[in-house]
């Protein structure tokens, strides 16, 4: 994944917010980076581009060497299931359907059989310790159980990519250290890992780190 | 607060999900309390039954002396509006409002004239931050900038005990720390504050601690 100048400038009637003024950096494949930054300051905007959610405002970038603008919406829809596993700062999980069925959700768009999905949804619920929920619906979770259903369903699918907005927002230390030894075995299997999150703890278990303010991005340790 | 022997069972179908299993503790007046403890262990489980959102299947639960058993649902809805300040875990702020209008919902619902509710939600709003976005939405805010507006509306009617669910989990160290500043000043004027979090860092700012794990309370530090 490779940047260049990103800006995302939202506009609302009068106003405009300057969620992005210019940010770039290279994001080798099979690398693992975390992304801090105050609250406010463009991780998550970041990540919904890099994640093809979101388009800049301007800018390039370049996934596997393709310049993403060049494609429209259907082909970004596509590379999203195909290669990229997003977990959203808000969940993001479906109320009306299970906790196995939200796990399952993208194996479904994907076309895999449903013997196969199910029996995957319920490999990754154990993998995060969810596998007596798998009837449950997400209102009968608690909020660290949602996010882990959240990571669950974003690992479903094996992708290359894996993009997470503050997976252990809500986690005790010792079921963090469980999801981060997660994505370390993950990483060395070769898949990239975009991680945001604002614990020292939690970023110390990337080889690299990118950090924000305003917009901008003030360091890069590589 | 005094609470003895509380239990919370969830019944779903043939399930029975046991989130309580027998809790007890005294919670002083003025004190600032810490709850710690796993991902599903019980914490928002105890904190909603403590701000009277929710009763408990059994068990006893002394609110300023008075049983809370003994209070039907109007008199309950009553003491949450006038005594207690809530912060969610996963915020609940009303999509159709705005940043203003959430903070001053608790305010109108008081009965407290437009302007001075108002006036109070500018004030609280700029007391953690976000004071040029009174007029946004929720859905045009980050993460962390939700939960502060979450922040605010618990705060906005002065409330003589604030029940806070993970106040910081969506916020960078800094940010953390203002919120963190702005608890200990309440607390300082004799605020009980009863703050659920997951980082060490957050919970040596309370004088006292509760562990908690499978829905029992395993260490009471005071
Ligand atoms: N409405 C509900 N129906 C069924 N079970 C529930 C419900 N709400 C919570 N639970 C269960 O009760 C237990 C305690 O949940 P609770 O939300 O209190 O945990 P918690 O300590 O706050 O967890 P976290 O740190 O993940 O937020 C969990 O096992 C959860 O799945
Ligand atoms: N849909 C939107 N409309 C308008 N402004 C937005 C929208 N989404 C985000 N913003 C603004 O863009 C800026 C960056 O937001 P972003 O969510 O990327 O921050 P963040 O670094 O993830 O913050 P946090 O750590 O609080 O989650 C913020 O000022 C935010 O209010
Ligand atoms: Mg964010
Ligand atoms: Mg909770």
């Amino acid at each position: 994944m490779e940047f260049k100048d990103l800006t995302k400038v939202y506009e609302m009637g009068e106003e405009r917010v300057h969620a992005l003024r210019g940010v770039s950096a290279r994001i080798e494949r099979g690398s693992f980076w975390a992304i801090m930054g105050s609250s406010g300051s463009g991780k998550s905007t970041l990540l919904s581009i890099l994640g093809c959610l979101d388009r800049p405002t301007s800018g390039t970038y370049l996934l596997g060497g393709e310049d993403v603008s060049a494609l429209d919406d259907d082909a970004l829809s596509d590379i999203r299931l195909r290669h990229l596993g997003f977990v959203f700062q808000s969940f993001n999980l479906v109320p009306q359907l299970t906790v196995a069925e939200n796990i399952a959700l993208p194996l479904y768009y994907q076309g895999v059989p449903e013997r196969e999905s199910a029996r995957r949804a319920e490999e990754f619920a154990n993998v995060v310790g969810l596998g007596k929920r798998l009837g449950h619906k997400p209102s009968q979770l608690s909020g660290g159980q949602q996010q882990r259903a959240a990571v669950a369903r974003a690992l479903a699918t094996d992708p290359t990519v894996i993009l997470a907005d503050e997976p252990t927002g809500n986690l005790d230390t010792a079921t963090s250290v469980e999801i981060m030894e997660l994505f370390a075995s993950l990483h060395r299997r070769g898949k990239t890992i975009v991680m945001v999150t604002h614990e020292p703890d939690i970023a110390a278990w990337a080889q690299h780190r990118l950090v924000m303010r305003d917009g901008l991005v003030t360091e890069v340790r590589q």
